[in-house]
């Protein structure tokens, strides 16, 4: 099923 | 200082109902422009960006920047004390070590009034790139909320597929399979029950449904979801409230097999 990802790998501090 | 008059307590009510299991501890950012929260869950896995518009409130003042660090399940118990048609008012001092919840029923004469002590929260906070997304689907928040709940009776995760034949969730688990396709469609007498599916390219994608069930918790807000998805990049599911306010959710995908 894949392995769950980090939103935090997409979307960077700022 | 802040001053926000909502014309209805029901709208913050549904908003935190929606966001409270998935975050706990939240910056509420006000500036001139309005009342904006972003979010992420504890896993890092979603992330919860609300905007509420100074349009939404009459009056909206809000002379400088101020980040209200509120606790999700006080703030609840708070909100639960009004009524959903009473006029709720946000107010806040410059530095502020509380908010002032003041609840008013338009029929009668009672006035509540609340303080929600606030904390001192450090927030990192995420640049969300703008994103032409491969595929825009618009569909009744209800209908998503039905998919996404029967197909976590099978499994844990859903894969999202749009093509020009339509959306298509599927899953499978140890059960067995299931899936359930849109198609474009029009209801001119019940246009909240339209789908549309908007492509620039396939797009496949698989995600948790412990998440899509959470988000649907927003359904209530809005007749309409907005699903926009991209290859490899989050999910964006949106609720859009009026004056263009809006409560979005960002779901990262499950990659590779």
């Amino acid at each position: 099923e894949g392995t769950q990802s980090n939103i935090t790998s997409f979307f960077h501090g700022g | 200082m802040l001053e926000a008059r909502l014309e209805q307590a029901n709208l913050l009510k549904k908003v935190v109902d929606a966001i409270k299991d998935l975050v706990q501890d939240c910056n509420f950012d006000c500036n001139d422009s309005g009342i904006a929260l972003q979010a992420m869950d504890n896993s890092h896995v979603a992330l919860v960006s609300m905007m509420l518009k100074s349009e939404s409130f009459s009056p909206f003042r809000c002379d400088r920047n101020i980040a209200l660090g509120i606790n999700l399940t006080s703030l609840t118990k708070v909100l639960r004390c009004a009524a959903n048609e009473d006029i709720l008012t946000l107010k806040a001092e410059d530095a502020p070590d509380v908010v002032n919840l003041v609840f008013e029923s338009a029929e009668s004469d009672r006035l509540s009034e609340y303080d929600i002590k606030l904390m001192d929260i450090d927030q990192e906070h995420l640049g969300i790139p703008e994103t032409e997304y491969a595929a825009t689907i618009s569909m009744p928040s209800a209908e998503f909320q039905k998919i996404c709940r029967d197909l976590m009776a099978l499994s844990e995760s859903v894969s999202i597929e749009c093509t020009k034949e339509g959306v298509k969730f599927a899953c499978s688990g140890d059960i067995g399979s299931g899936s359930v396709t849109l198609r474009s469609h029009t209801n001119v007498e019940k246009p909240q029950l339209n789908v549309e599916i908007d492509l620039s390219e396939p797009v496949a994608l698989t995600f948790s449904l412990k998440y899509l069930v959470n988000f649907c918790k927003a359904s209530g807000l809005s007749e309409q979801v907005r699903l926009c998805l991209s290859n490899e990049v989050p999910l964006l599911v949106e609720y859009a409230l009026s004056n263009n306010s809006y409560l979005r959710f960002y779901l990262a995908p499950k990659i590779g097999d």
